[in-house]
């Protein structure tokens, strides 16, 4: 993708401009508000003001010269529909729209947004399932059934090679990265605390696990519970 | 975790707060509105009405027999700041804050925050990495150098075992997922539509990629993009 325009500098719509923007991609950051064009055109490229729920106004930026665009709108329900659907009328090859609210996302269904996305949402089911799993540093939804989870290598792994251990076959998960941790050096402390000192991710049959490793598993939420002390 | 208190319930803290109460934790939703407050309350289980920056109000609700704490609250980053230090008095035992903007999670990290959300960011790196690559049609991001996509099976894999191909050697990558799909028997369509047959996540050395798969592959980034097309 080369071209992309952004709708809506809040919170969101600036920092996907600023990332793809950093990434080389060429951007045209969109907002109502002056100030805010004004604010960000030196961070971000090329800066318009117009309003994007204004078809003529779009439609004078080329629409079809544009491999995606994203539509940020928050707070402006009606706005972030507007403006969807005039994009769909000018043909966008590619469509992300923003939802706020269940309601809102299903609005954006029924007109056929394919990729919608919901940041409060997301975040806070990842930050709930992230809250339940017991050990874990870090937790990636895959699908329904799947997970990535980070946990301390059990006891009975230490000093073990990975093919020795046959983890896809015992416990029907796949080990994809190893952290080699050793105890910092600190005795003032009563609390342990560890310094990543290695990362292996995908790693290789030869690899071996040791003790105060982390390792990185993916397999069904069932059975990587198996494998948590 | 069993216990966990949810203060603020915009957006994030309603879904954080329902994702726990339906996996079976006991949850405490907080907010200060009233109306709010009874909206909620035969979903999230138990709801309290009060005032969480009040230290004695807080106090009353005996923090230090909770698993946890997610402070919630968007707009308001002094009611944000305050609640988290009263926590942080009161012994909580793990702390999740969200975070509104970038000086926000700056304070929050100065105030000995570890866990800091920042859903519209967090969100917007993902989705500019989403747009950023081609042909997927998923996207994790696992660390700054690796990331897990989904991709269309390149044409000289097809009908390959994973073990002829033996990607890890030649291409630095994971293959950690394969979707197989055939077309959906629409003659109307003019556009190819799929359908997913079947997903296997942690694959066997003896799966067989075909035409028309989707493989998910763990790897570094500039790994990854040679794999494709
Ligand atoms: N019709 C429009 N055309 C262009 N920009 C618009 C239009 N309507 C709203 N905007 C802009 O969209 C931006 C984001 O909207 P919003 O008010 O929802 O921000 P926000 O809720 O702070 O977003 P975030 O949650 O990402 O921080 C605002 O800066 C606003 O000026
Ligand atoms: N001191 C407080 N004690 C308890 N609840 C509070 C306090 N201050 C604010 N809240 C509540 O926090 C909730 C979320 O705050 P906010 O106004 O940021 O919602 P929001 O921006 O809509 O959140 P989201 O982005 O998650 O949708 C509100 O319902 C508000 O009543």
């Amino acid at each position: 993708m080369q071209r992309c325009i952004v709708i809506g500098l809040g919170n969101f719509g600036y920092t996907t401009a600023l990332t793809l923007y950093q990434a080389g991609i060429d951007v045209i950051a969109v907002d109502s508000q002056k100030d805010i064009v004004s604010y960000y055109k030196d961070e971000l490229g090329v800066t318009i003001c117009c309003d994007a729920s204004n078809k003529e106004q779009l439609e004078s930026l080329q629409i079809n010269n544009f491999d995606a665009a994203v539509v940020a709108i928050g707070q402006n329900m009606t706005a972030s529909i507007l403006i969807t659907m005039h994009l769909q009328d000018l043909k966008i090859k590619r469509l992300i729209t923003r939802a706020i609210s269940t309601d809102h996302a299903k609005i954006l269904e029924k007109i056929g947004v394919d990729e919608i996305i919901y940041p409060e949402q997301d975040t806070a089911i990842k930050t709930a399932n992230k809250l339940m799993m017991k050990n874990i540093t870090d937790y990636l939804h895959i699908s329904d059934e799947y997970s990535i989870i980070e946990i301390p290598a059990p006891e009975e792994f230490f000093n073990k090679k990975l093919a020795e251990l046959a983890i896809p076959k015992t416990y029907n998960c796949q080990v994809i990265g190893i952290k080699y941790r050793s105890i910092a050096p600190d005795d003032q402390k009563d609390e342990k605390e560890f310094i990543i000192e290695q990362t292996i991710i995908a790693p290789n049959a030869n690899d071996i696990i040791r003790k105060n490793c982390l390792i990185i598993v993916l397999g069904k939420t069932e059975d990587i519970s198996r494998l948590q002390t």
